[in-house]
């Protein structure tokens, strides 16, 4: 019977992430492989860029920022689809059993501290070598135009392009990603935590759920669950690393603004 | 914590309360 509610928990979860989540990997990888009815618009150099920000995304036009440089640009617009995808982090997290009735400081910390790791998780679910989606899937801007930005601007992607290339080896599905998220929101160790032993049984609870998961829906995958584990560490020195380039951002360039939400999550992060 | 916090707490507490882009 406990293998049955660690089923019925993974059935649980993967329904709580496609419900919450706008982008997944199933509709990511139609697209990227050029299944979808209407390929993704290239954005690969300013004109395109210029293209794209007049057709695609007037639905989510960001106000005061039409005469900015193109960097500055795109990094207000990544802080859009950001806190977009905090949003729907925290309704998912709320689907986390028992989360809604831990203690709100908690909860509020485990956001704080998971919500970057989960999004650069998932956020391999929407790159290839080339490239990622951006504005919902209706464009693709590849990582040699990113690339090609100026500093400090051209370092924010490459160390995720690197670090998704790796993941998508590992070819997770949503349905183990919904309980690799859940994972990564219910570490333990953030700082400042009040009630660890509780967070503790719950993320073993979920790491069971995924280890059981893995084994049925990766058969041949013997050793996918200490990867996984593995990948838990390299986002938190991914997110380090990406915090710490936030911060130069913030003093060096003035024409940026930091949303506050983002404020919030960044303020005495590590 | 919830005060340092302000804009998490909300979305927290109410799944339809605005975050401005």
């Amino acid at each position: 019977s406990q293998m049955a509610d660690l089923k019925s928990l993974a059935k649980h979860m993967f329904e709580a992430y496609l419900k919450n989540f706008n982008m997944n990997k199933t509709k990511a990888r139609a697209i990227l492989t050029g299944k979808a009815n209407i390929p993704p618009f290239v954005i690969h150099d300013m004109e395109t860029l210029r293209l794209a920000e007049e057709n695609l995304v007037s639905k989510q036009a960001v106000n005061g920022i039409q005469n900015k440089e193109a960097e500055v640009r795109i990094f207000q617009r990544c802080q859009c689809t950001s806190v977009e995808t905090v949003r729907e982090l925290t309704e998912f997290a709320k689907c986390i059993p028992e989360f809604i009735n831990l203690d709100l400081n908690d909860q509020v910390t485990l956001l704080k501290y998971g919500v970057y790791e989960a999004m650069f998780a998932m956020l391999a679910s929407i790159m290839n070598k080339d490239g990622l989606l951006v504005a919902y899937g209706n464009g693709f801007m590849t990582r040699e135009f990113l690339k090609s930005l100026r500093k400090p601007f051209n370092e924010i992607m490459e160390p995720k392009f690197e670090f998704a290339m790796k993941f998508n080896a590992l070819e997770l599905d949503d349905s183990d990603l919904s309980l690799f998220v859940a994972a990564i929101i219910l570490s333990g160790d953030r700082p400042g935590l009040v009630n660890v032993s509780q967070i503790e049984q719950m993320q073993e609870t979920i790491v069971q759920a995924l280890r059981l998961h893995l084994h049925s829906n990766h058969p041949d995958a013997i050793y996918l669950f200490p990867k996984l584990l593995q990948k838990m560490a390299d986002l938190r020195q991914l997110v380090t690393e990406h915090a710490q380039l936030v911060q130069k951002i913030k003093k060096t360039e003035a024409d940026t603004f930091l949303h506050p939400l983002l404020q919030e999550i960044y303020r005495d992060m590590y | 914590l919830k005060e340092k916090h302000k804009i998490l707490h909300r979305l927290l507490q109410d799944s339809t309360s605005p975050v401005d882009l």
